[in-house]
């Protein structure tokens, strides 16, 4: 697959979720 | 030591590939009819090895190695109120055998363990309710999904040594039901799930945050997570396809591997293994590492490699009997297969 298909990919996706998600 | 590499291998009526190879047989002579089959770390007298763990309706079943291809029932706990539906597997935790009680759905979740203190076997319940889903993770902690006529509860409960529990952390529930977990490889604290309006939700352990809803698509209702691995910012997930059936053999798939990007939601399908060629379907299946088994409706065992699809072994049903359960062991590498009668063979894969 390449970056177009699934749209930008984040290293650290999962702090940066975290830091958006509501706590 | 790993048990099953002091067993000398055998062969009589062994697996058609060689990428099983026969390690040795257990015979459970008291089970009216198997429920489940699993493995345990088991540490006494300063040695840690790998025992089988078999489970009937009203009994659960410890057996250790005791010679070369010889297993001997080390304990039973009898556990005759409600019904013994399923182990549930505590990966890298030593001593301690977790099942899930329940009549139709699990209504109860208990600890069995062995306390040096008062040198007997015991039993604990840790959770109860109508529970829908449950997974046990690394480091002692257990994930269930639970659900009243009015709200979902999904709680991790970590477990301490002596069978009860240490700390609950409640995290956040999806709208719809949650009807699979799997560890995320990669980020200790990260979970996802599988929902029965077929998405995967991903969850922050610390936090207890619902981090992302994702739609596996139509094609592929009822989808069950199975293992998760998170590599170069994207999240792999291992599907099973409980609808894969003979009607659309071959060709119908029975895992997925499917990469998720957590940021914007998308997915893409990476690997199909799909069902062997001739009139069977998907019973059950579990998965490993990238190793998944299931047992199919011919009453086979089929092993693939789901990062390359491919079929690498089937365990024919044989004169002995359809098979009934198939289970990676604690650690991989091995294969347990069961049948109703309680026996059960043990595979190197």
């Amino acid at each position: 697959c390449s970056e177009s298909d699934l749209g930008p990919i984040s290293l650290n996706w999962f702090e940066e979720l975290s830091a958006e998600a509501p706590p | 030591t790993d048990a099953a590499e002091q067993l000398t291998p055998v062969l009589p009526d062994g697996p058609r590939e060689e990428s099983l190879q026969f390690v040795s047989e257990l015979k459970d002579s008291w089970c009216a009819c198997a429920v489940d089959v699993g493995s345990v770390w088991w540490a006494a007298a300063g040695r840690r090895e790998l025992r089988v763990v078999t489970a009937s309706e009203s009994a659960v079943s410890l057996w250790e190695p005791l010679a070369p291809d010889c297993w001997g029932r080390a304990y039973t706990w009898h556990l005759t109120e409600v019904p013994v539906i399923q182990i549930v597997p505590l990966p890298d935790t030593c001593n301690l055998v977790c099942v899930a009680l329940g009549e139709l759905e699990i209504g109860e979740i208990r600890l069995l363990l062995y306390s040096s203190e008062t040198d007997s076997f015991k039993h604990s319940v840790v959770k109860t309710g109508n529970i829908k889903a449950v997974v046990g993770l690394k480091d002692r902690r257990l994930v269930c999904s639970s659900r009243t006529m009015q709200e979902q509860q999904v709680e991790m409960v970590l477990l301490s040594e002596t069978g009860g529990s240490k700390n609950r952390q409640t995290l956040m529930p999806p709208e719809d039901t949650v009807t699979a977990f799997a560890e995320v490889e990669g980020i200790r604290e990260a979970l996802v799930g599988t929902t029965a309006g077929n998405s995967v939700v991903v969850w922050n352990l610390k936090t207890g945050q619902l981090l992302r809803k994702m739609h596996v698509g139509y094609s592929y209702p009822a989808s069950i997570c199975h293992r998760a691995y998170s590599d170069s910012g994207l999240l792999f997930v291992v599907l099973s396809h409980p609808h894969a059936k003979e009607s659309e053999s071959p060709g119908s798939p029975v895992f997925r591997v499917v990469a998720f990007n957590p940021r914007s939601g998308r997915s893409t399908g990476v690997m199909f293994s799909c069902l062997p060629p001739g009139p069977a379907g998907y019973l059950e299946g579990d998965v490993w590492d990238t190793a998944g088994a299931a047992v199919l409706t011919s009453g086979a065992v089929a092993v693939w490699d789901l990062l390359r699809g491919r079929c690498t072994a089937v365990l024919p049903a044989g004169p002995a009997g359809h098979w009934a359960l198939a289970r990676w062991a604690t650690g991989g590498a091995v294969l347990l297969a069961g049948r109703c009668s309680g026996t059960v063979h043990l595979y190197r894969y």
